[in-house]
């Protein structure tokens, strides 16, 4: 059969592959799943940017189909899409632990999710524990962190400390995690960055019916409505169960509480593009609010069991 | 082809199809 050559980029690797020009965006991301050995493939998507907005591969839409630059190779990110409540809880391999650890720590380093320069110092501490295993002073000498970016500009540029202030701060806290394997270090990592404000959440630039710009942030939980200045508490906040249904109708987007004394909330977003990753960010994390609630799938129930082994 | 300008999702009855 005819192919084209897909490029796919993780958090930690690049890889190559011939995909079919009939292939649905699920081959392609049950094939990428398969050779990463990763089976929580519920949290993850293949994303791809068009025109400066991400949009995710629909897996029942042939990948051809989808708005992607067609020079090849075509290029998706594998990337978490959705976020769990408790990481210690529903993430059981060791893989999708260590995905979601590289891209949450981007995503602080990055200064996309704000964190306090005390958390920041901690959560470092730990990532050095996770590449380096034990600290051992006879190797990590002076200048051992020199080349590791380990935290975020704002954090740095908030005091006046030398590199080696911050090396001796950081592995103060390093020395302290003596034992804690890759893994276990990595998950104490994501125990801390789950209780950051902005992590796990979608935010959107988007207008009120007065016109005033606000944001809109889609999470595991809810919707919620932000002061466009305040990323970190939001004004307003629909969580899942106290929303009867969402719509939206070319620019502009509905949230219909389930309480009848409560306002219709409807905003206008910039473009119908944005409202449809709005809504399909919607359905997945809701879905995955009631699985949560639900017993646990066969599926995850034999994974915890072998975790647990 | 035309793109499908709007969309809905029913949140409540998503969770009432829900098999307890």
């Amino acid at each position: 059969p005819k192919t084209f050559t897909v490029r796919i980029v993780t958090m930690d690797a690049e890889m190559e592959f011939n995909c079919e020009m009939k292939w649905k965006g699920k081959d392609l991301f049950d094939l990428v799943c398969r050779t990463l050995g990763l089976r929580e493939t519920w949290f993850f998507g293949l994303q791809y940017t068009i025109k400066d907005t991400v949009a995710w591969l629909k897996m029942d839409k042939k990948v051809l189909d989808h708005d992607v630059s067609k020079e090849e190779p075509v290029t998706f990110h594998f990337l978490a899409k959705f976020y769990p409540e408790n990481a210690e809880e529903e993430l059981v391999q060791e893989i999708t632990q260590h995905l979601f650890f590289l891209q949450v720590k981007k995503q602080i380093l990055d200064e996309k999710v704000y964190c306090p320069p005390e958390a920041s110092v901690l959560l470092a501490s730990y990532a050095v524990q996770a590449k380096y295993g034990d600290y051992d002073p006879s190797v990590h000498k002076r200048g051992f962190l020199a080349q590791e970016e380990l935290l975020p500009k704002r954090v740095i540029n908030l005091y006046q400390m030398t590199p080696e202030m911050w090396e001796e701060r950081i592995t103060a806290w390093y020395a302290e995690h003596r034992g804690r394997a890759r893994d276990e270090a990595e998950m104490e990592y994501l125990k801390i960055a789950q209780d950051l404000e902005m992590y796990g959440v979608n935010y959107f630039t988007i207008r009120n019916k007065k016109g005033t710009e606000l944001l809109l942030g889609v999470d595991a939980l809810g919707l919620h409505i932000y002061d466009p200045e305040n990323r970190l508490t939001p004004k307003i906040s629909f969580p899942w169960n106290e929303i009867r249904n969402i719509s939206y109708s070319d620019k502009e987007f509905t949230i219909k509480p389930l309480d009848k004394k409560i306002d219709v909330f409807k905003f206008n977003s910039s473009k119908l593009r944005v409202n449809k990753l709005i809504l399909q960010l919607c359905i997945g994390n809701h879905d995955l609010f009631m699985r949560r609630r639900k017993a646990d799938s066969l599926e995850v129930q034999q994974m915890k069991a072998q975790a647990r082994e | 082809w035309h793109r499908r300008r709007t969309g809905t999702y029913g949140v409540l009855a998503a969770w009432r199809r829900l098999p307890r």
